[in-house]
């Protein structure tokens, strides 16, 4: 595992560690999309189909543990946890994230590399993940106040999947067997890219010593 | 052929 790899991951897992943080300690979920976390649950579920049956590495295994247990304990505290769930704020994540789901599903089922239910779901969990803060995003450009977890968790989360491409130009470039998916660069290029205006405003914010606030 | 077992990244 290369460095680009294992720094996306760390970045990966402090986005979760950050939101657990602020949920866990400050009982609040304000500013944090349900449907984004609903994403994430549903991408990690269709990704990690293989958990049990497909070992790579004790790191693998323990990570994809991780990632699907925080995403289920994310969605039990802002769904029934009785203080946490009473700080979501319902009418400000409006996103028709189910739109999302099909269109993924839809495109995955047309364009994969080979046509076997875990490659297609497979397939699927990578553009879906591409597209999944995008009820974030919105959430955040209506929050007035946007505070330093919120904007860390979605700062960690972006700068992962850029990471990860870097990781993709590295194996490409010194592993003879790496088997490189032209979709998956797509697909990363875009969920990256989708974030380039809130990194603007992130930096901006932190060079200036401000709040961060993203224009409406 | 192991496609399907080249996923090694999370």
């Amino acid at each position: 595992m290369n460095i680009f790899r294992f720094a996306g991951d760390m970045m990966h897992l402090l986005s979760v560690v950050v939101l657990l943080l602020k949920i866990h300690k400050m009982k609040s979920c304000a500013g944090i999309s349900l449907k984004t976390q609903e994403l994430y649950a549903l991408v990690f579920i269709c990704r990690y189909l293989d958990i049990f049956t497909g070992f790579i590495s004790l790191y693998n295994t323990i990570m994809k543990i991780v990632f699907l247990a925080s995403a289920f304990s994310i969605l039990w505290y802002m769904r029934s946890h009785k203080v946490v769930r009473q700080t979501y704020d319902k009418d400000q994540d409006t996103f028709r994230h189910y739109f999302l789901i099909l269109a993924c599903m839809v495109l995955a089922l047309l364009v994969h590399h080979k046509f076997t239910f875990r490659e297609v779901m497979w397939t699927f969990s990578i553009y879906l993940e591409a597209v999944a803060i995008l009820p974030q995003l919105v959430m955040l450009q209506r929050t007035r106040n946007i505070d330093n977890l919120t904007g860390n968790y979605v700062f960690f989360l972006g700068t992962y999947r850029g990471l990860y491409m870097l990781n993709w130009v590295y194996r490409y470039l010194t592993e003879v067997h790496y088997h490189h998916r032209w979709l998956t660069w797509i697909s990363g290029f875009i969920q990256t890219a989708l974030y380039a205006d809130f990194f603007y405003y992130y930096v901006k914010s932190w060079r200036n010593n401000e709040k961060l606030q993203l224009p409406a | 052929d192991d496609d399907e077992d080249s996923h090694d990244e999370l």
